[in-house]
């Protein structure tokens, strides 16, 4: 029994042992908040003494890069730190802060231009930021899509947020809709993280979907082959898809994997506060587990995992706990009736592969 | 002129209001992407390293190898170089890819040097940014060496989680 999501929790549920914790000097993981969203030390302090017992943890931030204002503390900010420091227990935690140093700045593009500009940054990156595709241009996305590959090549683990709309939605022309893929969480070069919430909200039972859970196609980036194969087999095997229309069935599709989204616990300001949700939760999470998976890869001599998905669409759902129940939220009209895609067995545009099985995905990584 | 990005929406977020056209004399600070190198032969690479069954994986690059790999051509650099200095924008920083330029300049001198941007100032709450509220574009001798101008359109914008906002008694 249980009041909500905390790190005993998720440690719990995805199998992490007390002694599952980061070792390696060289291992690191970060993430990257936008909008002067900041994180207080005196809240992570907080945080872990009220939650973090029973796993040897840090209860401060290693780096910081950028600015830390002053005044309140942001839930986002908190979230990602205090639940990244939580599955990556023991691990060397960058922050990442960038307002914008200048009104005329792009807050999420200086952060890509930072990472390519420092030798030495974190090998795993949770970002909870998104726009929708179609609000961008092309030119854009596709220089962004570069800098991924450009972080891949160094061996960098980057994930995304993947939304908390489920498919989207958005009128084409008068009451004709379309489903409103979002960016970056759509580039083939990045980890899509989508959400999970417990069967039974008060227990350690399996876990289903997370009904704002974003997932589906990308209407700019085509499907990259380390997907093909699992994708056109939910499209082919899944007797009740939404009509074609909708959404692009050659694009990139998303999320890759998914973690418990719902009902955290963040503290804030000094303050617990309970009921906290959105895949800006499952981010850091899974984020937190990949740093323990490259702990032990460091340890043993292997380089780290780097760009994850060939690796994790190989395993074919070994090491994750696969989400077959429930459907994300849509358009809300005659056709589709509010509901998107539904989780099958095996990977679907809701919760990708599933969710982390600790031990499992880490044999199955370390192989 | 070209447009970079014809198809990038000038639409001001919800929530954000404006307040006023930038005065000219103000800096605005334009970021540059410049265009890479060899971008095929990075995407080939990353196939590589990526793919457990590739006999490279896990080979990864190192920053100046990533530089030499993808940065810019010289041709790239001097064209993109001149035109700004003839706009009198000196006042610029590179990254160690050498593939982002970041300019620091005055708002009427900016306007020039991408015909058709305005710069207007827009609020939310404590934030405030600056950006054109019309499409940009550039001379056709520097569009094939730059991918896009940042810093005119796009709003800042990030995931933000969902909560009740009762706190724990």
């Amino acid at each position: 029994f249980h009041l909500g999501v905390t790190p005993t929790v998720l440690r719990q549920r995805y199998n992490l042992s007390a002694s599952d914790i980061g070792r390696h000097p060289n291992n690191s993981q970060g993430c990257a908040q936008f909008l002067e969203q900041y994180f207080h030390p005196a809240d992570l302090s907080e945080f872990m003494y009220l939650f973090g017992r029973g796993f040897s943890h840090h209860s401060e931030v290693d780096h910081v890069v950028g600015e830390q204002g002053g005044g309140r503390a942001g839930l986002e900010a908190s979230l990602d730190v205090e639940y990244i420091m939580s599955t990556g227990a023991n691990i060397s935690t960058w922050v990442f802060s960038n307002p914008g140093r200048h009104e005329s700045q792009e807050p999420f593009l200086q952060w890509m231009i930072l990472l390519s500009n420092m030798s030495s940054v974190p090998w795993v990156h949770t970002i909870s930021y998104g726009d929708d595709e179609d609000t961008l241009s092309v030119a854009f996305m596709q220089r962004i899509n570069v800098e991924f590959l450009k972080a891949a090549s160094r061996g960098l683990t980057i994930l995304f947020a993947s939304g908390d709309d489920g498919a989207g939605c958005r009128e084409v022309v008068k009451a004709k809709n379309v489903f409103r893929p979002s960016f970056p969480a759509s580039s083939p070069y990045v980890t899509t993280v989508g959400g999970t919430s417990f069967k039974n909200p008060f227990q350690v039972t399996r876990e289903v979907t997370d009904y704002i859970s974003g997932g589906g196609f990308s209407n700019v980036f085509p499907m990259p082959q380390y997907q093909v194969s699992a994708v056109s087999k939910y499209l082919q095997s899944t007797e009740k898809l939404p009509p074609e229309s909708y959404y692009n069935r050659s694009g990139r599709a998303y999320p890759d994997v998914a973690a418990l989204s719902d009902n955290y616990w963040v503290v804030i300001n000094r303050v617990p506060v309970p009921w906290v949700s959105g895949t800006s939760a499952s981010t850091p999470v899974f984020g937190g587990i990949i740093a323990l998976i490259n702990d032990h890869r460091l340890q043993k001599g292997l380089p780290t995992l780097g760009f994850l998905n060939p690796a994790l669409y190989a395993l074919k759902g070994d090491g994750l706990s696969d989400v077959t129940e429930g459907c994300h939220l849509s358009c809300i009209d005659d056709i589709v009736l509010g509901q998107g895609f539904c989780a099958t067995p095996s990977w679907d545009p809701v919760t990708g592969w599933g969710t982390p099985n600790f031990p499992e995905l880490l044999k199955a990584l370390l192989r | 002129s070209v447009h970079l990005e014809p198809d990038q929406s000038v639409r001001v977020p919800d929530g954000w209001r404006h307040v006023e056209r930038v005065d000219g004399s103000e800096d605005v600070i334009l970021t540059f992407a410049l265009k890479q190198q060899r971008v095929d032969k990075l995407k080939n690479l990353v196939d590589q390293v990526s793919d457990p069954r590739s006999q490279q994986y896990g080979h990864y690059l190192s920053l100046a190898e990533l530089s030499d790999l993808v940065g810019p051509s010289e041709e790239t650099l001097g064209t993109v170089r001149n035109w700004l200095e003839k706009h009198g924008i000196w006042d610029c920083l590179t990254v160690l890819t050498g593939d982002f330029l970041q300019c620091r300049t005055q708002a009427r001198n900016a306007e020039k040097l991408l015909p058709g941007a305005q710069f207007h100032r827009y609020v939310k709450g404590d934030l405030s940014v600056v950006r054109s509220g019309t499409p940009y574009s550039v001379s056709p001798q520097v569009a094939p060496h730059i991918d896009f101008v940042g810093g005119l359109h796009r709003f800042p914008s990030h995931r933000k989680v969902l909560n009740s906002t009762a706190a724990a008694g």
